[in-house]
């Protein structure tokens, strides 16, 4: 699973 | 950036105004549990630390302010300014119930032993919950009042509308982080007793009040 952690989230 | 994830900080924004100016102008906190709101500043100050250490885009760091500005703003009219409307009787969701089993799966369950990780992960589980002790509140006073029902609907929305957003991205961009889409899915489910409610009563016009 292509698990990417980004945090460009809010 | 996609729509729904749009929409849902749009949403998110809508309910952190909607019960910034309904405590406002009404000058009353009467039905807002204070808790919860603590609890959501927590969650913001937990996860917009790398405010200081990462710069994403001007949408990014303007509303992570704004969150930030207004649930301090929220916790400081609820406990200082409008301190006598407070209901602390109703308002007793014992929240070390919630802090204590949250920090310590956020040192279990992480996806780096760093001290952001690990806060960022502290504030995603938190936000998960950090609603119980309103919904409790409005379980024991038996009813609410329709714009605070409001507030609760776009706060419930905004991360429904996020895991149709990771939906999304997982299809075009191959991106997903189950610690998020775990969290927001438990977050979700809490809400739809109050869906349910929302839209068969208060989207009818009636007001919202609990079988006592």
């Amino acid at each position: 699973w292509d698990h990417i952690n980004r945090k460009d989230e809010l | 950036m996609n729509i729904f994830r749009l929409t849902g900080d749009l949403s998110h924004l809508a309910a952190i105004i909607i019960l910034l100016l309904k405590i406002w102008k009404s000058r009353s906190c009467a039905g807002i549990s204070g808790k919860s709101q603590i609890l959501f500043a927590m969650v913001f100050t937990t996860r917009y630390l790398d405010l200081l250490t990462a710069y994403i885009s001007l949408y990014n760091t303007s509303m992570k302010i704004i969150y930030i500005g207004c649930s301090y703003a929220t916790v400081y009219l609820i406990y200082a300014k409008f301190k006598a409307t407070y209901d602390g009787n109703h308002d007793t969701f014992r929240v070390e119930f919630l802090v204590v089993p949250v920090g310590g799966l956020s040192f279990l369950v992480n996806h780096d032993f760093s001290p952001l990780e690990i806060l960022w992960t502290f504030s995603i589980y938190l936000e998960a919950v950090a609603i119980l002790p309103q919904l409790f509140m409005i379980s024991k006073t038996g009813e609410a009042e329709t714009i605070t029902t409001h507030y609760l609907f776009f706060l419930g929305l905004y991360r429904a509308l996020y895991l149709i957003n990771w939906v999304w991205r997982f299809y075009f961009e191959g991106f997903f982080d189950m610690i998020a889409i775990v969290a927001g899915v438990v977050q979700t489910i809490l809400y739809c007793d109050f869906f349910y409610l929302y839209v068969t009563k208060v989207l009818k016009g009636k007001k919202l009040s609990l079988p006592a």
